[in-house]
């Protein structure tokens, strides 16, 4: 494993754990979209179906299960924790999120590395979470006053995708047959998603201001 | 092994 692919699953790792913090510690999941959860939450569950069937490493099977465990807990707390649900900003996560998931799935049906049941789930994974910050970043929009943890929980889902850009580039030159196209171009696809949030946050402070996003 | 693909990826 190298130095970006590490970075890249710390800075995922870390965006759970800011996200986790505002939601437990401060009961709070205000401008946090629970339609981008739902989306992430079956993200890992498509994705990680091999789990328990092909083991890769001890590291790679603890890290799955922290994210199964963290997405689906923070969907559970978004919807039933009877403080932190009253926090949630309902009115202004509208992003009709379903729509996405049947597309996701008839391109996976369509273009996947083998047509096998985990392979089709494996690259509906891919679309799915490529898109699945979109609700996050149209709630993000709607909001007046966005808070640290959340601005910051963006910032580093951003990281981390941007990390395993670079990871692809190095693998591509380090390793002769590492060529996974279906990942390189959902994952360009999803890092773009986050220019525009990346510009304001920079931005925001560079300059020592309130982070906002023009509607 | 053919069969498989390999995701060693998070």
């Amino acid at each position: 494993m190298n130095a970006f692919r590490l970075a890249g699953d710390m800075t995922h790792l870390l965006s759970v754990v800011v996200l986790l913090l505002k939601i437990h510690t401060i009961k709070s999941c205000a401008g946090i979209s629970l339609k981008t959860q739902e989306l992430y939450a079956l993200v890992f569950a498509a994705r990680y179906l091999d789990l328990f069937i092909h083991f890769i490493s001890l590291y790679n099977t603890v890290m799955k299960l922290v994210f199964l465990a963290s997405s689906f807990s923070i969907v559970w707390y978004m919807r039933r924790h009877k403080i932190v649900r009253r926090t949630y900003d309902k009115d202004h996560d509208t992003f009709r999120h379903h729509f996405l998931v049947l597309p996701c799935l008839a391109l996976a049906l369509l273009i996947n590395e083998r047509f096998t049941f985990r392979e089709v789930m494996w690259a509906f994974s891919i679309y799915l979470e490529a898109v699945a910050i979109l609700p996050q970043l149209v709630l993000l929009q709607r909001t007046r006053n966005i808070d640290n943890l959340t601005g910051q929980y963006v910032f580093f889902l951003g990281a981390y995708r941007v990390l395993y850009i670079l990871n692809w580039i190095y693998r591509y030159f380090t390793e002769p047959h590492f060529v996974h196209w279906i990942s390189w171009v959902a994952g360009i696809v999803q890092t773009l998603l986050y220019a525009d949030f990346f510009y304001y946050y920079i931005m925001s402070w560079k300059n020592n201001v309130k982070l906002e996003l023009p509607a | 092994n053919a069969d498989t693909v390999e995701h060693d990826e998070l």
